[in-house]
């Protein structure tokens, strides 16, 4: 995933793993775990997102999504339910 | 609207108030939840019953950080505000609220009332909403207290889980003739004629009124125009059958339920200076083709047909309105008169022999 460098720090990054993690990670399905979950790639949960928030999908971290990011909200994941 | 069916199987459902936060008094918690099931009792046929003790169909608790057996956690001030779990038993249908915020009953820090409406929602079966202007929309937003909270979107989602209420009165909100409309507490964000309609806006509804005959709408303003916000703050008929709507420094052209290309723009396009942020409200006067803009205790006039801003403007609304004296809320223009209206009055004025002619309750257009 391609961080700006200029803003390439450990704050940015964690912000988005967390939140990424926990509102646009697809809980595995118990009845498939003998197979290889196909984990998405940050890129795509990036996408998932802006699209969801209908910010422009770029895939990466760009000032909308990371204000988007940080606004107060609900702790149910937005998909995947 | 997203669904995580089948939802509950059956329409009565009991809740438990486990413990409290101390941000709050119990009254005022035990309210905020009690309203918050309301919502959606108003337009599905569930009914909830609260119980003191015992396993409830949705347990609400107040918790930090990690708690439990929720495989969920909390994150301190700000970020996660609440969970819910989807119907189902156990953990199903159980909602936590994160005591590290300030919860409310006002608009500051996080009302309870919202956040609590909004994780029923997902305790009945709702998942998040991609409308911005749906309660299930993931972002904490705050909106008045009486405005009723459910978007079409809310309604339509939980509705295709429940159905709607059975075979008793349509429990939304009542007809705008109803005593909401009729109350003493009706004020208005902005209203403006539409050809032989007057049109009242206040928070996301709005009341289509035929001064002719008793009749009124009451309507959602996103049935009509569903990229407009709420709470628009001021709105005018120009003279070429368009109504332009006012919020902050941004306005929409709208003709018909069109809304033009291209908006919204800034107000300064229209030539007001940077230092003007919002507009209270609007009037385009027929008889002479300009519009008077009210800011606080001033006003500009507009030419609508030069389309520019007149010179030597702003003037103090009191000096050229005798009588005018409050902020305006709301103004609009009917058979030659002004209507100025603040808080729960209105003036009707005469701009030729500028003077008010009289005073009346704001809510005399509906036929209380």
């Amino acid at each position: 995933l391609h961080i700006h460098p200029e803003e390439d720090n450990k704050e940015v990054a964690k912000l988005l793993q967390d939140y990424l993690n926990k509102f646009y990670s697809v809980d595995p399905d118990p009845n498939l775990l003998g197979w290889k979950i196909n984990a998405e790639s940050t890129a795509e949960k990036l996408q998932k997102m802006q699209h969801f928030f209908g910010l422009k999908v770029t895939g990466k971290p760009d000032n909308e999504t990371l204000e988007m990011m940080k606004k107060p909200r609900c702790g149910v994941p937005d998909v995947g339910l | 609207y997203g669904v995580t069916l089948p939802g509950w199987k059956k329409n009565k459902l009991t809740y438990r108030i486990v413990n409290y936060t101390p941000d709050m008094s119990k009254e005022d918690v035990d309210k905020a939840i009690q309203r918050a099931f309301k919502v959606w009792s108003a337009v599905t046929p569930l009914i909830f019953t609260r119980i003191h003790k015992g396993m409830a169909d949705i347990m609400i608790s107040f918790e930090t950080k990690a708690h439990g057996h929720c495989p969920r956690y909390f994150d301190g001030p700000l970020g996660v505000l609440a969970h819910a779990f989807p119907p189902g038993n156990g953990l199903g249908g159980d909602v936590h609220f994160d005591e590290d915020e300030k919860w409310t009953t006002g608009s500051a820090g996080f009302n309870l009332f919202l956040v609590a409406a909004h994780e029923f929602g997902h305790a009945l079966g709702l998942s998040h909403s991609n409308d911005q202007r749906a309660l299930m929309f993931p972002n904490y937003a705050y909106i008045s207290p009486s405005e009723f909270p459910l978007s079409p979107d809310d309604i339509n989602g939980i509705q295709s889980i429940y159905g709607s209420p059975q075979n008793t009165p349509d429990k939304r909100p009542a007809s705008p003739n109803s005593p909401k409309t009729c109350g003493s507490q009706m004020t208005f964000d902005a209203i403006t004629t539409l050809r032989r309609e007057v049109i009242f806006l206040k928070g996301r509804h709005l009341w289509r009124v035929y001064p002719d005959n008793s009749e009124a709408e009451r309507e959602l303003i996103s049935a009509f125009w569903p990229t407009l916000p709420p709470a628009i703050e001021a709105a005018y008929e120009n003279l070429k059958d368009q109504i332009l709507f006012f919020k902050g420094n941004n306005f929409w052209v709208i003709s018909g339920y069109q809304v033009l290309l291209g908006y919204p723009k800034n107000i300064n396009t229209l030539g007001f200076p940077k230092g003007v942020k919002k507009i209270d409200a609007a009037v385009c006067n027929k008889n002479t083709g300009m519009t008077d803009f009210f800011v606080g205790d001033k006003y500009w006039r507009f030419d609508e047909n030069s389309q520019s801003m007149e010179k030597g403007y702003p003037r103090l609304i009191a000096n050229d309105f005798p009588g005018i004296s409050q902020r305006v809320d709301a103004v609009f223009q009917q058979k030659g008169l002004f209507y100025f209206f603040h808080g729960l009055k209105q003036w009707e004025f005469d701009p030729i022999a500028k003077k008010v002619i009289q005073e009346m309750k704001s809510n005399s257009w509906f036929n209380c």
